[in-house]
């Protein structure tokens, strides 16, 4: 399945948010 | 498993064997974990999602995890 541009840039987007909230929830952890 | 119960790893884990770009709907999820509940799911997902194991791509229906590259 291609995806548009819009929908990569967004999904992106929402991968970075995750991770940012995986690193927190780490560190919180520590 | 790291502080997830089985049911939230199981969630997890068929979530990082996906490799399609749009990664793998609920419904998917569904058919792959037979034995599981809809609720429990739904609920896991959310967990997953809060913990930044998994987000959602194209919508609130399909997620990639961010473990799987």
């Amino acid at each position: 399945t291609s995806l548009t541009a819009e929908q990569q840039q967004k999904i992106e987007e929402n991968r970075q948010r995750a991770l940012a909230r995986r690193a927190e929830r780490l560190a919180a952890q520590q | 498993m790291n502080g997830l119960t089985p049911q939230q790893g199981q969630v997890l884990n068929l979530i990082k064997t996906c490799k399609e770009v749009q990664g793998i709907s609920i419904q998917d999820i569904k058919i792959r974990l037979k034995g599981m509940n809809a609720l429990a799911i739904k609920q896991a997902v959310e967990f997953l999602g809060n913990e930044g194991h998994i987000y959602s791509t194209v919508d609130e229906d399909h997620y990639r995890s961010t473990e799987s590259e």
